[in-house]
């Protein structure tokens, strides 16, 4: 589902 | 990480440092438009916000502050020192009409609504417009010089490969960031155009001109 709250990507 | 996505890191890398060098070498910005590299520069402030509170890794920490740097330099060099060179009366796209909707946008579609949330998702809508004033300025002096259509055409690809990349990491991760997703769709759909002009006309040598 939806990333983690911390968008990882640039 | 995966490969697409390191990819396209490098390829947007690319473009920003392949524009700096163009306008610094040449001291010009003639054919750049200003209001492309403004947007850009909103992008990338609003999308890292949380570069000093959120670490996520050394590799994405360093080409934050590379992005943000260089375009800030850009919008520097095209306003500030080179301003003499850049090409206002062709570079008259009404930003306000990517600002706004987006801005609105950002605040009825996203995940979370809270400040840094919206605004993170501000940047990825604005992103997937913030070419428009740049291609329209292209279509309106009717050419680009080559170097320029390097630069656009690296710009394109990056987020040609981030959806390889959300692909892959459906596949193999479970992650999936529709905002995201969606947004990088109509980027990537807004340079076909262009892409099939530069894969035409610029990969066979010759000067990339649209049809005026």
């Amino acid at each position: 589902e939806v990333l983690s709250e911390d968008h990882d990507e640039l | 990480m995966n490969i697409f996505r390191f990819l396209g890191d490098i390829s947007h890398l690319s473009a920003i440092i392949i524009l700096l060098l163009k306008i610094w070498k040449s001291r010009s910005c003639a054919g750049i438009s200003g209001k492309s590299q403004l947007l850009f520069a909103i992008v990338f402030t609003t999308r890292y916000l949380d570069l000093f509170t959120n670490f996520i890794s050394f590799y994405n920490t360093s080409m934050k502050v590379v992005y943000v740097a260089s375009s800030y330099a850009t919008v520097w060099m095209i306003y500030s020192k080179f301003k003499a060179t850049y090409d206002g009366n062709h570079d008259t796209f009404r930003v306000e009409f990517l600002i706004v909707p987006t801005a609105i946008l950002s605040f009825l579609v996203n995940h979370d609504f809270t400040p840094l949330e919206i605004l993170w998702t501000f940047s990825i809508y604005l992103e997937s417009v913030a070419i428009l004033p740049q291609l329209f300025m292209v279509s309106k002096t009717g050419e680009a010089e080559t170097i320029t259509s390097h630069y656009l055409f690296a710009l394109g690809i990056y987020r040609t490969l981030y959806l390889f990349n959300w692909i892959w990491r459906y596949q193999f991760e479970e992650f999936f960031d529709l905002i995201a997703i969606v947004a990088g769709l109509v980027q990537t759909v807004l340079y076909c155009d262009f892409f099939y002009l530069y894969i035409t006309k610029v990969l066979k040598g010759k000067k990339l001109s649209l049809p005026a």
